[in-house]
């Protein structure tokens, strides 16, 4: 059975698209496969992944141009496949804009065309448009990057009134699958002041698990790298390691 | 006279509101009267220097229900003035996408409205929607933070394309007043290679200063402080300071 998880904070930088191939790398390293799905116009995880997105995107397919099936695409990762984006997604934003259902495209996408994967994770814009609105009515469950800085916290309400919105428009099952720190830097005064508010504020929904802020996670991406391919020892590949641990405990847990 | 400049880049979290706030505390201190117009719903700017975001907003604004004098309100800092932002920006989207004049309403309504100050720094939020649309067809110029990291230069394509549409629809004398290199880690190897190859794309526009990761920039919004009262030996201090000097040279060029 597959899990969809929305990776979302409309807060820019906070590491949404790091986490989505990082995490989603580490889970189809422990055997699990997965499918990125990338919904940001910036087709930051395609590039990230190593891949190019000409050919059928996620445009298309929430355009209802094209099945979904027709998008998927194999990357270098064994288990990791990929539904690639380009900045055409900016038009639909504005071309989706008068139909009722704008926001039930992806998942009507989804339900016509089972998969084999246990995972699917979709990097979201940093906007709480259409793009984001389509991946959180898709979504079983919403992941929800928090950078440990000061900005960070602002967005987290409007976030919450958004996911409200989804629930009692399109979908009322959305679960919070859990809040993860990122970018956390230890020189930082203010970050434990961050961790211990998100804390207070999520509770249990808070990953044990704090991605540091590493060197290494910011390279990766340039050389179409994972973290685990550019390097393995490195901080943010065995953080990323552990929170897919404890993402998939949660779900064993259930 | 007065400059109006939008600061955009819809890559998130490269420095765009930490950029507004810092630069115009800069100018503000060398006696360059500045209003900061927030434009993003997070209110980023708004919360950053000090400021509530209830009352008159940018929203009230944009909607026509309100004369920008309305919502410029005083900082506790002397000459830098501020139009607040909050979350009802979110509305503007949706309630200005059948207007076809909906990206003129921030032009509008400076036009409308003589103030005494020298430059007008427009923060945008993390997309290329109706929000950023209205910054640059108000703008006389656009500055461009671009982070020292992989994804910086994948949406600067993207964003060009932007602001050609904007000269041809709206505004054809919106100048690139400057890229800025923003988040310069040392540390990064990587860093060094984006500085070159931005550099070679945007040539003399890219400032001189190159404002580097200091930890107290990212702790200065925490208390409401611009980065002079929160540390002004610090190197990000010195990095704002030189900044503006460097774009109050260029205006003196002219
Ligand atoms: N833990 C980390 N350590 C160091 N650098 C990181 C880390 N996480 C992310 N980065 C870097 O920070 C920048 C922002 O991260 P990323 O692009 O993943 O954020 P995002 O939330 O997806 O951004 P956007 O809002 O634009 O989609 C990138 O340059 C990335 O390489
Ligand atoms: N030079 C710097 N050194 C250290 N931290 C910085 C620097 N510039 C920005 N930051 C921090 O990085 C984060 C992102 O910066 P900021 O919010 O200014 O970016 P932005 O482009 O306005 O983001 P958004 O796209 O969400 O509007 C913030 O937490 C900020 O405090
Ligand atoms: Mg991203
Ligand atoms: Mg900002």
């Amino acid at each position: 059975e597959r899990r969809i998880i929305a990776v979302a904070n409309q807060k820019g930088g906070v590491g949404k698209t790091t986490t989505v191939i990082n995490l989603g790398a580490a889970l189809a390293a422990l055997e699990e496969p997965v499918l990125v799905a990338d919904l940001d116009p910036q087709g930051n995880c395609t590039s990230g992944l190593g891949c190019q997105s000409d050919g059928v995107t996620s445009y298309e397919v929430l355009e209802g141009l094209q099945p979904l099936a027709a998008g998927i695409r194999k990357t270098r990762f064994p288990n990791l496949e990929l539904l690639p984006a380009n900045a055409n997604l900016v038009g639909a934003e504005i071309e989706l804009a008068s139909d009722p259902h704008r926001a039930q495209r992806l998942d009507g996408a989804l339900r016509a065309q089972p998969t084999s994967h246990r995972w699917v994770l979709i990097d979201c814009p940093p906007s709480l448009g259409v793009l984001t609105a389509n991946a959180l009515a898709a979504a079983d469950g919403v992941l929800i990057p928090i950078q440990c800085e000061y900005f960070a916290l602002e967005g987290v309400g409007e976030l919450m009134r958004t996911i409200e919105r989804v629930r009692a428009a399109w979908n009322p099952g959305l679960a919070i699958d859990g809040v993860v720190l990122t970018l956390f830097d230890e020189r930082l005064s203010l970050a434990q002041q961050v961790v211990t508010e998100v804390r207070r504020f999520f509770g249990e929904a808070v990953f044990a698990t704090v991605v540091p802020r590493n060197v290494r996670l910011a390279e990766a991406p340039s050389f179409g790298r994972t973290i685990f391919e550019h390097d393995i020892r490195s901080r943010g590949a065995r953080a990323y390691l552990a929170l897919a641990e404890e993402l998939m405990a949660r779900r064993r847990d259930e």
